[in-house]
């Protein structure tokens, strides 16, 4: 079945079907830890969870259809966004502290070690304490999740030729079929209509506050390899020089 | 070849 001919209801149980196993950074941890010892723990996860990202991506109806340039184009817009978001699913339960894996668990003090990072670790902290607050369900979680992915190249894209255009108006589409499945979330929780529509607002304000910190995550990542506190190697390093070249 | 445009291109197992 299409994505456009699916009711909101299939759409988000694809895509709570695509979601990633949990990942364990299966490490002995050496606490305390030093500077490197974390970002390369922290980057480590990251680089596995990278390629589960991306046979996450593929399993959303549509995205396959969309062309290779903007598949590529979305998932190294995004990649960070989604890691961030992921961890503050894991975290919404554990306030103060953030669940990068079950066996990889840092509280807001262990960032101390790391030059630049509890900025980052607030920010992630406070974003989780919004969802916590809002009592994020998985529906909508997953939802907003495909939304990051789909929205993140937008406005940074203007499309030439017929090829372009037509993978453009795929992922509009696209888009629209998301938002459909989060307006159907919000409806099934017995809310009146301002409160749903409050909902929405709130819920995808949450998405540029998501942004401002990956951006931040971002220059801290790129800091720390230019230092060579950390060595970024294999996928990840292709990602993050997609954002820094 | 990238190992994201690998990735992307090779059919689900």
């Amino acid at each position: 079945v299409h994505h456009s001919a699916m009711s909101p209801e299939e759409f988000i149980s694809r895509i709570m079907e695509a979601e990633p196993p949990e990942i364990y950074l299966m490490e002995d941890m050496n606490k305390p830890f030093t500077e490197s010892s974390m970002m390369m723990s922290l980057t480590n996860l990251a680089d596995k969870e990278l390629v589960l990202m991306i046979s996450w991506a593929k399993k959303i109806p549509g995205f396959v259809e969309l062309s290779l340039a903007d598949q590529i184009h979305l998932l190294k817009c995004c990649w960070l966004e989604i890691l961030m978001l992921g961890l503050m699913w894991r975290s919404v339960d554990h306030p103060g502290k953030l669940i990068f894996s079950p066996d990889f668990k840092l509280n807001r003090e262990e960032g101390q070690c790391v030059e630049g990072i509890m900025e980052i670790f607030d920010m992630l902290l406070a974003a989780t304490s919004r969802f916590r607050e809002l009592k994020l369900q998985r529906e909508e979680y997953v939802c907003l999740k495909a939304m990051i992915l789909l929205n993140s190249y937008l406005c940074t894209n203007s499309p030439e030729t017929a090829e372009e255009l037509e993978s453009r108006n795929k992922l509009l589409r696209l888009l629209d079929s998301v938002i459909d499945a989060l307006v159907w979330a919000i409806s099934k929780l017995g809310l009146t209509t301002q409160q749903q529509t409050l909902r929405l607002g709130h819920l995808t304000m949450l998405l540029s506050h998501i942004r401002h910190v990956s951006n931040k995550g971002m220059d801290h990542l790129s800091t720390m390899k230019r230092k060579n506190v950390v060595l970024v190697y294999d996928l990840l390093l292709e990602m993050l020089d997609a954002n820094t070249t | 070849h990238t190992k994201l445009l690998q990735l992307l291109t090779t059919k689900p197992e």
